[in-house]
């Protein structure tokens, strides 16, 4: 409750008329930034704990011990508008979970920073998605202050994703060389 | 043929030898259109009168109603896959986007990236990005307000007094929230926004949204201090998405549901999976 009441407040701050328009002094933008931050992280440690009692895996392997009470982190990634993310850029399979906020079905074309081009996507049935490399725009990896290694961005369809509900996808380094998603720019034509 | 073309079933954008975009494709129609970034410098004025203000944080005021263009030629890279096809564009050194279209979306997806705004020159400068096509829309425009109902604008035209703008782009320049648009019988640009942001059609067919802007004097109305934001070293780089809907006037509907889509996006949460195999986690 008190991570939700922290934002709340938050939110409540952010609708004074200077912070809508952007017309507050610098210090207090930084400050706004700060707390909205403080805010979505600790709410996170709510997001966390609901969606690890959504997706137990206690059932789906009976006799499995629990490796903790909350076995998957369902990290969110706030900088992912420049193509960073510290889960997706480790060498690491790692899971993507999406939430639809809206009350009908969407379907999403998921782009996640990444390592290399050799991926493999896998949905919940463990049916094998389409998959497209492309790389990360040269403007966003000169950011100066961009701390990532990703140099592509990883594209898969999340199609039918339930309404206010969620669908996870499992995303693995491929074993076998798939040269053919190696990205390349189309020749200049002159 | 020297177009680099890129697009879905639906939706088809052409690009010119100089990297610009040149021609739509859509709704069976094949319509002149081009996209460029341009730029605003922020009027310096006395503020110790009402009428001779800065341009700042609370107004929209450029210097002698002129437009600077960014660039003549831009640097292009083309990728297509079977997903999406994407236009990666540089402008110049703080100037870059990326136009995409996925292979079933009904719109085409102008990712921008503006930043540090050069202030060697001591002017402050306010960066925009302008859609011209030939639609006929006779000074009419369209801007929403608060993502709810659409506003109806008239260029140079106020609808309870006769007007004489001294300031012919400011003047014409309304706040926009989601959407802007315009039209005439035959055709309809919609342009979806992801934040708040400030947008104009100084000319028929023509809509421009301010994108980026960075000010070297305060403008008196009550922040004392300019909009010169440093405190990250350089100033402030921005990135944010358009998306561009072209179609028959009556394409309301994708409008719609494009602007629920991009606004209310899913939720990304990210586990690493390092102790569990595929068929564990399943």
């Amino acid at each position: 409750e008190p991570h939700l009441t922290f934002m709340r407040e938050t939110m409540g701050i952010m609708q004074h008329h200077d912070a809508v328009t952007g017309t507050e002094k610098q210090k207090v933008a930084l400050d706004y930034a700060k707390r909205m931050s403080v805010a979505f992280r600790a709410c996170g440690t709510n997001t966390r704990s609901v969606l690890n009692q959504l997706s137990t895996n206690e059932g789906a392997q009976p006799g499995r011990r629990r490796r903790s009470a909350y076995p998957f982190e369902f990290k969110s990634c706030s900088l992912l508008n420049i193509s960073s993310c510290s889960v997706s850029e480790s060498n690491e399979p790692f899971a993507i979970t999406l939430y639809n906020p809206l009350a009908h079905p969407a379907n999403e074309y998921v782009r996640v920073p990444v390592l290399g081009y050799n991926y493999v996507v896998t949905d919940y049935n463990g049916a094998e998605l389409n998959t497209q490399v492309v790389p990360v725009p040269a403007g966003v990896s000169k950011i100066k202050h961009r701390a990532s290694v990703a140099k592509y961005e990883l594209i898969f369809l999340a199609s039918d994703l339930p309404p206010v509900g969620y669908k996870t996808f499992y995303v693995q380094k491929s074993d076998t060389d798939r040269g053919h998603m190696n990205p390349s720019s189309a020749p200049r034509k002159t | 043929s020297s177009l680099i073309s890129i697009g879905n079933k639906d939706l088809q954008l052409l690009f010119d030898t100089n990297g610009f975009l040149t021609e739509i494709q859509a709704d069976g129609m094949a319509r002149t259109i081009s996209q460029e970034f341009l730029y605003y410098v922020g009027a310096i004025g006395n503020n110790e009168e009402f009428l001779n203000r800065s341009s700042g944080a609370y107004i929209f005021r450029p210097l002698d109603n002129k437009v600077y263009a960014v660039a003549t030629q831009v640097d292009v890279e083309v990728y297509k896959g079977h997903l999406v096809e994407e236009v990666h564009q540089k402008f110049n050194d703080w100037i870059s986007q990326v136009v995409r279209v996925y292979r079933d979306k009904p719109y085409a997806e102008f990712e921008w990236l503006v930043g540090p705004i050069p202030i060697g020159d001591r002017k402050g400068k306010e960066i925009v990005t302008r859609f011209k096509s030939d639609i006929q829309s006779n000074g009419v425009f369209y801007t929403d307000s608060n993502g709810r109902e659409m506003i109806k604008r008239k260029r140079d035209h106020r609808d309870t007094w006769n007007l004489k703008l001294h300031e012919k782009i400011a003047g014409n320049y309304y706040p926009v929230t989601t959407k802007i648009a315009l039209e005439d019988d035959t055709a309809r640009m919609a342009i979806l926004t992801d934040r708040a942001q400030g947008g104009s059609s100084l000319e028929d067919g023509a809509l421009e949204l301010m994108v980026h802007r960075r000010l070297l004097h305060d403008d008196a109305f009550g922040v004392g201090e300019p909009l010169n934001e440093t405190e990250y070293g350089d100033g402030l780089i921005a990135r944010g998405k358009l998306h561009l809907i072209y179609g028959q006037p009556i394409q309301k509907a994708i409008e719609r549901q494009t602007q629920l889509e991009t606004l209310l996006p899913p939720w990304r949460f990210f586990s690493s999976m390092s102790a569990y195999t595929v068929d564990e986690w399943r």
